[in-house]
């Protein structure tokens, strides 16, 4: 799940 | 990253640039909310913690850096260097309104509970209402200069070109989070109103004011 709440937008 | 996001990200610094050069060249921020750049700082400061914690891209961290640079450098000019400048007599939105909302909603639906997290969620809350005052001001007085027209349709874009970036995600990537979506609609929608007067009456040949009737 960390992986996927890496928000990769600004 | 792909063309809608570049081009919002692009959209979005030139809001910020149009902002700070129209303050800076006139030496006012006459016109200008304090309140909603208030909330702009808070909204990039609780979003941009993950600087320390999460390295994406040097475009990514970049980018973050400047945002933040040129919220609080905008607070300097609105609050401290040209004070004397500053409507506050128009600037009258009552921000616990918006504040303590999107505090509670973020505790309440997050996609994690954990600090970080709360703080993302509750900053893409925040910039979802945050331009609220400035627009209440521009209604209030009934009018904005047109360099303050372009700040907001230069803003208003950006979130419009974002929304666009999710579909393409959404299909090229199968990626999409609700919580940004549905804060980033809201967000858009919020600028309707002021797209379709800017569009309409901005573009006559020398319009130097435009009127936005409540």
């Amino acid at each position: 799940i960390e992986d996927e709440l890496g928000h990769d937008e600004l | 990253m792909n063309v809608f996001r570049l081009a919002g990200d692009i959209s979005h610094l030139l809001a910020i640039i149009i902002l700070l050069l129209k303050i800076w060249t006139s030496r006012s921020c006459a016109g200008i909310s304090g309140k909603s750049q208030v909330m702009f700082a808070i909204t990039y400061t609780a979003r941009y913690l993950d600087l320390f914690t999460n390295f994406i891209s040097l475009y990514n961290s970049t980018m973050k850096i400047i945002f933040l640079g040129a919220a609080y450098a905008t607070l300097y000019l609105i609050y401290v260097r040209f004070k004397a400048t500053y409507d506050h007599n128009h600037d009258t939105f009552r921000v616990e309104f918006l504040l303590i909302p999107t505090v509670i909603l973020s505790v309440l639906i997050n996609h994690d509970f954990s600090p970080l997290e709360i703080l993302w969620t509750f900053s893409i809350y925040l910039e979802s209402v945050a331009i609220l005052p400035q627009l209440f001001m521009v209604s209030k007085t009934g009018e904005a200069e047109s360099i303050t027209s372009h700040y907001l349709f230069a803003l208003g874009s950006y979130r419009a070109l974002y929304i666009i970036n999710w579909v393409y995600r959404y299909y090229a990537e199968g990626f999409y989070d609700l919580i940004a979506i549905v804060a980033g609609v809201v967000q858009t929608v919020l600028y309707c109103d002021f797209f379709y007067l800017y569009i309409t009456k901005g573009s006559r040949a020398n319009a130097t004011e435009m009127s936005i009737e409540a």
